[in-house]
């Protein structure tokens, strides 16, 4: 199975 | 003062449709260069970036830096009322808690103004790193719609594969599998409808359907649409708005556990 992950983790905090 | 005039208030209307079913809520950002908004959907799975370029505005002018949070459903109440010839004006004092949206019929004869309350919205911005993507796509944006949606009845989940050939579109589930194959467009008399395919290396993502739906709704801002990916990075979706600015979703891949 496959799992979404959240887009915040590839960004980093400004 | 925060000023904006746009004498095409049908691009308004579009990018309010591009963005309301992902986010119930966000803050645009008004500055000397333009109108910015950056949020991620309520589950953090995407993000819109959206950029309005002053000198795409028909007249602009933002003397002290305005964060507008603005409720997506209350806007589209008040979009709802401006024809689409309407010339739009929005405008805000410095500190305002509330923007007012003007329309002006093509004649000049209807004059209407609405106002808005602006609410307080904790936002928290991301660093988006300029990246150079293994593969970029550009397509009809009608033709990925359509493959968004024709491959949503599959299943979850889309596999996006690119190689120097083309790009697959696949998805399986219950009822069996689909694949959708576009090759490179030979001939190109009309550049809106080509296929064309920048490729360093190949790439194969999968990513869920639903959020792909969610970004076609961007589709009558722009003929083309330009897919950037890179392995194990989020998916850029991105639509042209006219000579004014662009719209980008990030999509996060789905990766195995």
């Amino acid at each position: 199975t496959k799992n979404q992950s959240s887009i915040s983790t590839y960004f980093e905090k400004k | 003062m925060f000023e904006a005039r746009l004498v095409q208030s049908s691009i308004f209307k579009k990018v309010l449709e591009a963005i309301k079913e992902l986010l119930n809520e966000a803050t645009f950002d008004c500055s000397d260069s333009g109108i910015q908004l950056q949020a991620m959907d309520s589950s953090h799975v995407s993000l819109v970036s959206l950029n309005l370029r002053s000198d795409g505005f028909d007249q602009y002018r933002c003397d002290r830096n305005l964060s507008m949070g603005i409720n997506l459903a209350s806007m589209t109440k008040i979009m709802k009322c401006a024809g689409n010839d309407d010339i739009m004006t929005m405008k805000a004092q410095d500190n305002a808690d509330s923007v007012t949206f003007m329309f002006e019929s093509p004649n000049q004869e209807k004059m209407s103004d609405y106002e808005m309350k602006l609410m307080n919205l904790d936002q928290e911005h991301l660093g988006i790193p300029e990246t150079d993507y293994s593969c970029v796509i550009k397509l009809p944006s009608a033709e990925f719609a359509r493959i968004c949606r024709d491959l949503s009845q599959f299943g979850e989940s889309v596999v996006i594969s690119c190689t120097k050939e083309g790009v697959k579109f696949s998805a399986a589930g219950d009822i069996g599998s689909a694949n959708i194959k576009l090759a490179q467009t030979a001939n190109v008399d009309k550049e809106d409808e080509a296929v064309s395919i920048e490729m360093q290396e190949k790439v194969s993502l999968t990513f869920a359907c639903r959020y792909l739906n969610y970004f076609t709704k961007a589709t009558p801002l722009s003929p083309q649409v330009c897919l950037s990916m890179s392995a194990e990075v989020p998916l850029v979706v991105e639509y042209k708005i006219g000579e004014i600015g662009h719209i980008r979703y990030y999509l996060a891949p789905k990766i195995e556990e």
